[in-house]
């Protein structure tokens, strides 16, 4: 985390999931990505758990961020 | 290590889903 950039990209897409703003992303919520996304329920159900941090069955702004600035960082990417 | 596994597996279904949420946000402005 730190790059104003990797962070604001990170809001965008937890938006993507959290459409209705509640604040944080439901299991379920992931799952309606799946008419959006290339990706297998199971896909979802997977990330889901790997951003899932303290395993609460809710993701925060904060474990999500985190787990896209990993990606960013292990991809290289930017 | 079958964390070391687990870890690898989902490393690739996460860089997966951030590269479809790139290609979705890039492919259709």
């Amino acid at each position: 985390a730190g790059q104003p950039a990797v962070l604001e990209k990170a809001q965008e897409f937890f938006q993507t999931c959290d459409p209705e703003g509640k604040g944080f992303i439901a299991r379920t919520d992931m799952q309606r990505l799946h008419e959006e996304l290339p990706l297998s329920l199971q896909d979802l159900e997977d990330v889901f758990d790997a951003l899932d941090a303290d395993g609460n069955g809710f993701l925060t702004p904060e474990e999500f961020a985190a787990g896209f600035s990993h990606f960013f960082s292990s991809q290289g990417a930017l | 290590d079958p964390n070391m596994k687990a870890g690898a597996t989902s490393e690739g279904v996460l860089a997966n889903f951030f590269n479809s949420l790139l290609s979705k946000k890039t492919g259709s402005p």
